[in-house]
């Protein structure tokens, strides 16, 4: 069988109206904005403390919701990754 | 090897003489420093004002090799979210691994402790991102720390390297990839250095890599201190360059900084390489500033060299650089950097071409080669994308297939490069395929990409596999990277260049300012090959002795996978000398000399080939018609009347309409009753009881005519005594068949005798003996009747006139 997917309890999200209104958006849907992902501008970190942290599906809920709203261009949930030092 | 120099740098650092790959130790002995990474020392160069970044699981700052170069600003803990990169303290020493690869790139040097980094001017920081859950976003925060301080950023990480794994980079992280070329370092690129992956064990290919696979990074191996394939080693077309690092049990390590304030000869790996260029990049950044992240790239595949690094796979590719896919052009010199970089010319702008997008579906057969090609004039009519030369070629391919380790995939370009963009893996099980998966290599670097590209798709099924499944090539689309220009051969290009070192001591804190006084010497910068040329090089000389070194040819250029390419006085078996190009053109398959290189272009054919004259082509197999002369090689036509012979012109063995096969000759076909005669050459009448035959006498006949029966070759009109008369069906006369054993005259069908011979009596239709038997008793006839065997032919010898007779 093919290695399972490992979903977070972590999310990318893409709002261009600027820092404020990630923040308001992550407060409206129950996350937590962690600020911008590094460099990338308008692409922001959300947290989400009542999801599970590790799952094997992509748990539906009203924090689903955020994808919907139009300041919303693109939401991504964060795949926990298997990587290995050389 | 470099002879000991009693004038080199020495340093106090206590494992200084075990750096055998930095330099040499022991003065009276030959040692191996080809990376001459001390010869860059002494030009002045050794990471001043450059910064390094490892991305890790942490470093640790206050090591004591590595607390004079820490860097603040060059760090960041994005798995706690703070400044602190330090690496969490376990039991197991688990995170280790950052604060080894920091002291490669820049342990202080001449500090009285532990190692000596490649760049121990430079400073030196670690970006903590392994020891938590890893993400996209992880992954993309941590490539964008700071990246206009941070020059080089250097990862020995990547996805699995258990031979099934096909992962990279997700969509973030690529943005973080792709920002941090376009406006890091101030709009000159920032430098991403990977390790390669360490799956060699798994027979993993390093292009199932999103990471090495990326024109952003630069993809590093390791070879082991004797040249040789250390066993973690991966191979793929994406590899730029090698360093050295640890091997065998007997071949020496690699030393650096270690855990808790120690010192190890632990580290192995290809994480020990991506430092080590990161280090020497730092060193190529000093000497000139201003590089961008394709000007460092470039100056990899210029100066690395292929020395002892031994390799199956050495080619010289169209531009005449050697490259292989263990290694990529080779072990680093970080001198050659450093000269290289000092008189260093911007590269011209970066253009990409989508050479070809193929959406044509083709199954991928078991045990098959699909091959595809496509034509490219590579962006000429379209000024802002023309790629003229090379650099990155990748290869989006999207392929379903039940198992994907069974897959090969090689790219050919028109200068006959062949890059293995995959090799099987034999621990893919996968049937998820490839899903718009890009396959990268740098073989093709500097070669013009204009023309023939060829996708090669191979499936060898391994035993597990029902082999009648089929994948599919769905799509493949080939994407260009290069520029319009060659990147340095102008007249331009040429500056003059300094002949004096560009330090003063002044310029260097005290004690290594006392260290270098000493050992300064005015270095002329002589970096070009002024040895003889190859006498088959033209007039633009070479790059080295050798005729594969030359950079024209008097005659021909002769160039391919398996030859590389090289210069010849005449071209050889199998290839046609282009007068006008100067080149070997190879003759097509199977052809040994030709006028072209087309199939019907041949003039003579190799060894099992066959010449057809008719087609000037060279086939494994003789057409219709003709037949396969061994001794001229040649295909002859068979007699007119032969549709196929055998080794002779006249040994027919199918003849055409009209004929038929006589022996081995095809004679026409006669009239019924009617025989060819070849001494007269007509057809002459058969014996009057033949219908047909194969001669005039009563005996050659094959079929009889009516009313006569076939015996023993002969037509008779009646069957003689002891014979019956048998219809054939499909015959048109009758057979005689012999009667029974001792039958005189049977019935018509054959089964039961009438009359038998003499000293035989009549029973049941069969003719038994007269003799009677002397042990014939009552129990014995009982069995003979309930047995029945009297019934059966085969047992009615047996007594059985006497039980019959006996009642």
């Amino acid at each position: 069988s093919n290695p399972r997917t490992v979903y977070s309890n972590h999310w990318a999200v893409r709002v261009p109206g600027g820092p404020e209104v990630a923040s308001e958006l992550a407060a409206k849907y129950g996350y937590l904005n962690l600020g911008q992902v590094g460099n990338l501008e308008n692409y922001y970190h959300f947290y989400h403390s009542k999801t599970i942290k590790r799952s094997t599906y992509s748990i539906r809920g009203t924090h689903s919701f955020l994808q919907m709203d139009p300041k919303v261009e693109w939401v991504q949930q964060q795949e926990i990754k298997k990587r290995v030092k050389r | 090897h470099i002879r000991a120099d009693q004038n080199l740098l020495y340093f106090n650092d206590p494992t200084w003489s075990n750096m055998w790959y930095l330099h040499c130790e022991n003065k009276s002995s030959r040692c191996r420093s080809e990376m001459n990474i001390m010869a860059a020392w002494q030009r002045g160069y050794t990471g001043k004002n450059v910064v390094v970044s490892i991305l890790d699981d942490g470093v640790e700052r206050n090591h004591p090799d590595l607390v004079q170069n820490y860097d603040p600003f060059a760090s960041y803990d994005v798995n706690g979210d703070d400044q602190d990169p330090s690496p969490r303290y376990d039991a197991n020493n688990e995170n280790k691994h950052g604060t080894r690869c920091a002291g490669e790139v820049a342990a202080s040097a001449n500090n009285s402790y532990c190692i000596v980094g490649i760049a121990y001017n430079a400073r030196i920081g670690g970006i903590r991102m392994l020891d938590g859950d890893v993400t996209d976003v992880v992954e993309a925060k941590s490539l964008g720390i700071r990246p206009d301080y941070i020059d080089i950023y250097s990862a020995s990480w990547g996805p699995d390297d258990d031979g099934k794994t096909v992962d990279g980079p997700g969509s973030l992280a690529r943005k973080a990839f792709e920002d941090g070329i376009k406006k890091g370092r101030k709009g000159l690129g920032s430098i991403f250095v990977w390790a390669s992956g360490n799956g060699g064990r798994e027979r993993d290919y390093c292009s199932c890599d999103g990471y090495t696979n990326s024109i952003y990074t630069i993809s590093i191996s390791s070879t082991t201190e004797n040249g040789y394939k250390p066993w973690y080693l991966e191979e793929c077309a994406s590899t730029l360059a090698t360093t050295y690092s640890s091997g065998a049990f007997y071949e020496r390590k690699i030393v650096t900084t270690d855990l808790r304030q120690r010192c190890t000869d632990d580290h192995t790996g290809t994480s020990v390489s991506a430092p080590m260029v990161a280090g020497i990049i730092a060193l190529a950044l000093e000497a000139n500033p201003l590089l961008n992240w394709r000007d460092v790239q470039h100056l990899l595949v210029k100066t690395s060299r292929s020395v002892h690094l031994r390799a199956p796979d050495w080619r010289t590719n169209g531009a005449g650089r050697k490259v292989s896919h263990l290694y990529g052009f080779g072990l680093v010199d970080a001198e050659a950097m450093v000269v290289e970089a000092k008189k260093w010319r911007t590269v011209p702008s970066q253009h990409v071409c989508v050479g070809t997008s193929d959406k044509r579906p083709r199954f991928i057969r078991a045990d098959q080669l699909i091959r595809t090609t496509a034509h490219t004039n590579a962006c000429a009519d379209r000024g802002g994308q023309h790629v003229a030369y090379v650099e990155h070629v990748v290869v989006q391919v999207t392929i379903s297939h039940p198992r994907r380790g069974d897959l090969q995939i090689n790219l050919i370009s028109p200068s006959g490069t062949k890059s293995q963009l995959l090799g099987r893996r034999t621990f893919d099980y996968s049937n998820e395929g490839f899903k718009n998966w890009e396959f990268m290599t740098v073989h093709c670097w500097g070669e013009k990409a204009e023309g023939e590209w060829t996708l090669e798709i191979q499936d060898i099924p391994s035993q597990l596999r029902n082999p009648e499944t089929q994948g599919k090539l769905k799509e493949w689309t080939l994407i260009l990277y290069g520029t319009a220009e060659h990147p340095y051969h102008s007249a331009s290009f040429h500056h003059s260049r300094s002949r004096t070192l560009d330090i003063s001591a002044s310029d260097l804190e005290p004690s290594k300012a006392a260290v270098f006084q000493g050992h300064l010497e005015f270095i002329e910068e002589e970096d070009e090959y002024i040895g003889p040329c190859h006498p088959e090089c033209g007039d633009r000389g070479c790059d080295g002795p050798s005729e594969e070194q030359c950079l024209n040819c008097v005659h021909y250029s002769l160039g391919g996978v398996k030859t590389g390419r090289k210069c010849v006085s005449a071209c050889p078996s199998g290839f046609m000398a282009d007068v006008a190009s100067r080149r070997c053109r190879r003759c097509h398959r199977g052809c040994e000399t030709c006028f072209g290189r087309g199939q019907n272009q041949c003039s003579s054919c190799k060894r099992g080939f066959y010449f057809q004259m008719e087609t000037n082509s060279c086939t494994i197999s003789c057409s219709a018609g003709t037949y396969a002369d061994d001794s001229l090689k040649h295909c002859l036509k068979c007699h007119q009347n032969c549709r196929k012979c055998i080794g002779y012109p006249d040994r027919c063995a199918v003849c055409k309409d009209g004929f038929s096969l006589s022996g081995s000759m095809c004679v026409p076909d006669c009239e019924q009753g009617t025989f060819y005669n070849p001494a007269f050459m007509k057809c002459d009448k058969c014996h009057s009881s033949c219908q047909a035959c194969l001669g005039s006498g009563k005996d050659q006949c094959t079929q009889c005519a009516k009313d006569f029966h076939l015996h023993d070759w002969r037509c008779v009109p009646f069957c003689g005594q002891g014979f019956y008369s048998e219809e054939i069906p499909g015959l048109p006369h009758k057979v005689c068949r012999r009667c029974e054993e001792n039958c005189v005259s049977c019935e018509a069908t054959g089964k039961n005798c009438v009359r038998c011979k003499e000293g035989y009596s009549l029973l049941s239709g069969s003719c038994v003996t007269n003799h009677t038997c002397s042990n014939a008793d009552e129990m014995f006839c009982e069995m003979v009747k309930s047995s029945k065997l009297c019934e059966r032919k085969l047992f009615i010898q047996f007594c059985c006139r006497t039980c019959l007779l006996a009642g």
